[in-house]
């Protein structure tokens, strides 16, 4: 058994945190999107990080899939890898922009913002 | 400035976005996304500096936006017609002569960018409209706008105009759903043409359009006549092609048909 610190995390490994959202803030002036994009010129887009082993939390929403892999994974971890960690859950935003006829064009677009991170 | 009527479901959030809105106009709102840029990556001008958004769809996208932080559904809005793309078109027509009576005007808007696959939900035709001090008009004479068809001058639509207080600057909304997916029809979508005027009603006669403010001599781009369509496209789409369109339009990357299909180069450049 590992010695736990008081907020009950290992020492003496190299700990991965769990899948979850983690912060991921978009500025598309910074990509080089400004160009055409109007409006918003940055937004909170988050993304998924950490490890999917086992046992898996009910709160990742595992796939079936995901189960079977993640037990594998968990009694031969040289033969299979872990889950993976990723959207379970995505919302839209509003984009205005200019398209290729300079017209002005309000869209929704859909999956732009994690929403919540499972196992897939 | 004109500001978006919205109707969100619930009490509470009704009046957290009534306060947001507080009548603040767009462009003042978006003065600093208009901001220049800290690191100019280039001297190249780009169509965001050349095009000036109408305050109608810089206010679309503030009421949908904030809608959205809200847990909202813009669809839902009522001004949304439950379009997720609402695509503005400036007029690219032109008046004859500036100083000599203008009896109808032909609205002409490119629409080719249009997407076919998109289902039409609506359309509406914008016009800045601002009566003229010269004009003395009394209460039981109504004022009509007639659209008619550019090509046959067929009437397709009438209505009258509101000319309480109507020496205040306003724009008019004119519903063209129906004539708008006639004439897609028609024309394969790449145009959509609409002759105006105004007429009186006793005697009938046609009014020149300058009382009403419709010329387009010395009109900035913001007070252009604009053809607003809402759309709704089941496909989903992806931001990596409007990127690849907007640098297409920039220059930086040329369509495959222009660039030539055969050269090493290209055929390199494409895998």
């Amino acid at each position: 058994a590992t010695s736990k610190t008081r907020h009950g995390k290992r020492h003496g490994k190299k700990s991965k945190s769990r899948c979850s959202k983690k912060p991921l803030h978009v500025n598309f002036r910074e990509l080089g999107w400004d160009d055409w994009i109007i409006a918003p010129l940055d937004y909170e887009a988050y993304h998924c990080e950490g490890v999917c082993d086992f046992p898996l939390r009910s709160h990742l929403e595992p796939t079936n899939h995901a189960i079977i892999q993640t037990l594998m994974n968990s009694m031969n971890p040289s033969n299979m890898p872990p889950s993976c960690c990723a959207p379970s859950k995505l919302s839209p935003i509003s984009i205005l922009y200019i398209d290729s006829g300079n017209n002005v064009v309000y869209k929704q677009y859909e999956d732009m913002v994690v929403e919540s991170c499972g196992c897939r | 400035g004109q500001t978006l009527a919205i109707f969100p479901p619930a009490p509470p959030k009704s009046s957290l976005v009534a306060k947001i809105f507080d009548g603040q106009e767009a462009s003042k709102y978006f003065k600093e996304l208009y901001a220049p840029p800290s690191l100019d990556r280039s001297n190249k001008a780009t169509p965001k500096d050349l095009i000036e958004p109408h305050d109608y769809m810089l206010s679309i996208y503030k009421t949908f936006s904030t809608a959205e932080k809200l847990g909202l559904n813009a669809s839902f809005f009522r001004s949304s017609k439950a379009a997720n793309t609402i695509a503005s078109f400036v007029d690219t027509g032109e008046d004859d002569l500036p100083l000599s009576p203008l009896r109808r005007q032909q609205y002409l808007f490119d629409v080719s960018t249009l997407s076919e696959r998109a289902e039409v939900l609506g359309a509406e035709l914008r016009i800045y409209t601002k009566v003229s001090g010269n004009f003395r008009i009394s209460e039981t004479e109504p004022v009509d706008i007639q659209l008619l068809s550019c090509r046959n001058q067929q009437l397709l639509d009438s209505r009258t105009l509101d000319l309480q207080d109507s020496h205040q600057p306003k724009w008019e909304v004119l519903d063209v759903w129906e004539i708008f997916k006639e004439q897609q029809h028609l024309s394969h979508g790449t145009h959509f043409c609409l002759e105006l005027r105004a007429m009186l009603d006793n005697p009938e006669r046609e009014l020149d359009l300058h009382l009403l403010g419709l010329h387009r001599h010395a009109r900035p781009q913001q007070k252009k006549a604009i053809l607003v369509v809402f759309t709704r496209s089941k496909r989903r789409q992806t931001l990596f092609s409007e990127r690849q369109e907007g640098r297409a339009l920039l220059g930086l990357e040329r369509k495959p048909r222009e660039r030539g299909l055969g050269t090493k180069t290209s055929r390199r450049r494409r895998t």
